[in-house]
């Protein structure tokens, strides 16, 4: 158990690193990121939200809401995820995505907790925040499932955002679980023949905030690399929407290499109130998971 | 969907974006326009001689928001530009047929 | 009600504002904005060399005001800002759903 | 006839006058707004801390147009303005229901 535990922190602390090391590159090209940085490794802020180095965005800041409301509640509790969203948005967070904003305000100001089918929901700000659903499920694929696509239903309803919510859920949940690199393998397989949006080979390079760029950089170098620091640094600098797949790219390679495969000098910048947090309900959310003995 | 179009008074900008915010509501344009009205201009003195300026720095702001939003909308702008002093100024509702979000091509409520 | 909105030559504001003032319209905002069409804009000297600016400053004027009488405020404001030169501007008239007077949260036409 | 309007980052104006020349289209109104969003201001200093303005300059560009070319000026407008980065703009699309040409009284189609 004490290897799950500490593969399930690395998880959590894998989004926040991936997210904080991505955020510098957020909406660049490769050939940008080369001029400007050579080969991007450092967490340092700036990028287009003017960071300070080790700050989060809405990736982790939106899992951290979740987080907080499973803890509170003891258990799930959708409305007060989105409660928890509300006040969030509220706040004037550094970042929030326009589709993400619709949905919360719609809870906000009409208590709708499932937004309509759009064509337009596959963007990937459903499937960030998927880590602390993951952990407070552990143990149970199913509930996992119906549990992702609830969460993200109060921002994103499209088939392929659903996909990659319950797809990388399982993933993270088999990895913490000890799962080895070929067992993975077989599962991301396994959910692009159900998916064919997530196919990730030939890769072509597109790293756009659509779910399936952001899937299948993803898998492309979390299967390309051997360990955390060469999957994230890949991952940020591929460019697009570097955070978010920063964040699930983390999210993952967190789950599989466990803590020590995380690079000690990235988790000293990181904001020190946001990762003490993320250990600490990293550890509380499996401990409300079947996986823990409760049902 | 609807804009919404408020000619406040300048110093009421930002407790008007404040309680827009509070709802969700964060994208809007704004500019510097002049108003006449009611309430009367400053005096100011030019060449020794006092004379009343016709006109009133104003703020107009602009918000395309979803026609269920509507209604709320106002309301928060109505309330938070208030003083109940001459020159607070309008609101004006008018209907927008289509919107466009040029960095993605996003069409109607997908694009505000 | 409507929204009459001009684009005038800028030393054509005074007239057009005495001139609605004359038929009891007295509340408008103004804006200042660049047009462009065919009229030409000034040459300028930049560096030695004469260039033509390709804008001309104009200003907007937007009245809203009741149905019955967006005629005759069209028409002043035809009237009064008409130098007979290319760039005289244009009037346009768009429907307006509601108003709100701020400083009472009077609706309609009472808020005009 | 509608009325286009436009949002658009500063610098694009040149290219989307340009566009739009090429399809016929001359005559238009800017002017200078302010832009809020998702988009970040630049950073400025104050008293030693460093923060974040949160608007941008944005050009508005309003074009009146016959129902028929609509199609043809939003697409225009949305391809040349756009950089694919947050802060693009947006275009919205208004019915207007008269149209005068100050100069000469002309009305409609032909006043545009
Ligand atoms: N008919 C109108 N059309 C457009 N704008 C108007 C109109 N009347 C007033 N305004 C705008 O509203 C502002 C406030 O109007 P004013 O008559 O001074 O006070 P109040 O709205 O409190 O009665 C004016 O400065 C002007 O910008
Ligand atoms: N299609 C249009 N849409 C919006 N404003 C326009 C349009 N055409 C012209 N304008 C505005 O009207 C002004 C006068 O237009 P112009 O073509 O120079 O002369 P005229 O109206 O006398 O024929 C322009 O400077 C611009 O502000
Ligand atoms: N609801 C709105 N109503 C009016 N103007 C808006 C609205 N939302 C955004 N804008 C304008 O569009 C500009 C760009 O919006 P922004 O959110 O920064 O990026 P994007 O359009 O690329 O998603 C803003 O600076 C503002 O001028
Ligand atoms: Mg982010
Ligand atoms: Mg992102």
């Amino acid at each position: 158990m004490a290897d799950v535990l500490s593969r399930a922190r690395a998880a959590f602390l894998g989004v926040a690193v991936g997210d904080a090391l991505g955020a510098t590159t957020e909406y660049l090209m490769p050939e940008e990121i080369r001029r400007l940085h050579g080969v991007h490794d450092r967490i340092v802020g700036g990028g287009w939200l003017h960071l300070a180095p080790g700050q989060v965005t809405d990736d982790t800041e939106m899992s951290l809401c979740i987080a907080r409301a499973v803890i509170d509640a003891g258990g799930w509790d959708l409305p007060g995820i989105a409660d928890r969203f509300a006040r969030w948005m509220k706040g004037k967070p550094v970042d929030l995505g326009a589709t993400c904003r619709r949905g919360i305000r719609d809870y906000l100001l009409k208590g709708q907790l499932e937004t309509p089918p759009n064509e337009w929901d596959a963007g990937n700000g459903a499937a960030m925040r998927m880590v602390p659903v993951a952990l407070c499920t552990l143990g149970d694929e199913e509930r996992m499932a119906r549990l992702a696509v609830a969460q993200a239903r109060i921002t994103h309803n499209h088939p392929l955002s659903d996909a990659a919510c319950a797809g990388l859920g399982r993933m993270v949940q088999r990895a913490i679980l000890g799962a080895s690199r070929a067992q993975l393998r077989a599962a991301a397989e396994e959910l692009c023949a159900r998916t064919p949006a997530f196919r990730f080979e030939p890769y072509r390079g597109e790293a756009s905030g659509y779910v399936g760029d952001t899937v299948r950089t993803v898998f492309h170098h979390f299967f390309g690399t051997g360990n955390f620091r060469d999957c994230l640094v890949a991952t940020v600098n591929q460019g697009g929407d570097a955070d978010t797949t920063g964040a699930i790219a983390g999210m993952i390679a967190g789950a599989h290499y466990g803590r020590k495969g995380i690079p000690e000098r990235w988790l000293r910048r990181l904001d020190r109130r946001v990762r003490d947090e993320v250990e600490a309900a990293a550890g509380r959310l499996v401990a409300l998971s079947p996986a823990a003995g409760n049902d | 969907m609807k804009k919404i179009e408020a000619i406040i008074k300048p110093f009421k900008l930002d407790e008007v974006k404040e309680s827009l915010n509070d709802i969700g509501v964060q994208g809007m344009t704004v500019s510097e326009v002049k108003g006449f009205g009611r309430q009367k201009g400053h005096t100011e003195l030019y060449r020794g001689a006092e004379y009343v300026v016709d006109f009133l720095p104003k703020i107009k702001l602009e918000i395309i928001v979803p026609d269920d939003l509507v209604a709320q909308v106002v309301e928060v702008v109505e309330k938070s530009a208030r003083t109940g002093r001459i020159g607070d100024g309008k609101i004006f509702v008018t209907n927008v047929e289509e919107v466009i979000r040029i960095r993605t091509g996003e069409r109607g409520l997908d694009a505000i």
